[in-house]
């Protein structure tokens, strides 16, 4: 069931552009339909947290002709759209991150597009376009390599 | 599941 408007307005009451962040939430969860707003308590680096929402779901990736459902999530700042989203791929334990230009060991996402984000150029629509551009060359997770199960060890 | 598309991913290259 899709989340309304209403409930994005009760999930952002501490965020400081709140309709702006709901106007933009609304147009990503009608376009991407796999990505759902979440609260959840973000972990800085400093080892403080705060409780922010994030956009979790996956993303359609066409790679070599199959598309796949790559799966993300997007943290929105409480001063979003002001500042650009932090952004990971969430490789899930049949996965493994390839890193790269655009993705560290931890799932972190690098792209110019987040790094020279500037309101109103920058949202999280042109984000998505630009990860699904990005990854669709370079794929930021793979599958692992299925192990083969060991032959069974008969009794005698 | 409600809703939620399962992840994937392009096999693994090696």
């Amino acid at each position: 069931m899709a989340v309304s408007e209403n409930q994005l307005k009760k999930m952002l009451t501490k965020y400081k552009y709140r309709d702006l962040t709901v106007q933009e939430t609304v147009s990503v969860i009608v376009q991407y339909k796999d990505l759902k707003p979440v609260m959840d308590s973000y972990v800085f680096n400093d080892g403080t947290s705060r409780e922010l929402m994030s956009l979790t779901g996956t993303i359609p990736v066409s790679y070599k002709g199959n598309t796949y459902n790559i799966p993300i999530c997007l943290w929105l700042l409480d001063t979003y759209p002001f500042n650009p989203p932090i952004c990971f791929v969430k490789p899930t334990s049949t996965m493994t991150i390839k890193t790269g230009k655009h993705v560290d060991a931890n799932g972190k996402i690098y792209l110019p597009y987040l790094h020279e984000w500037k309101h109103p150029l920058s949202d999280l629509i042109g984000l998505i376009q630009v990860m699904i551009v990005v990854f669709g060359e370079e794929p930021p997770v793979f599958s692992r390599p299925t192990i083969s199960a060991p032959y069974p060890s008969y009794q005698a | 599941l409600n809703g939620g598309t399962i992840p994937t991913a392009p096999p693994s290259y090696t």
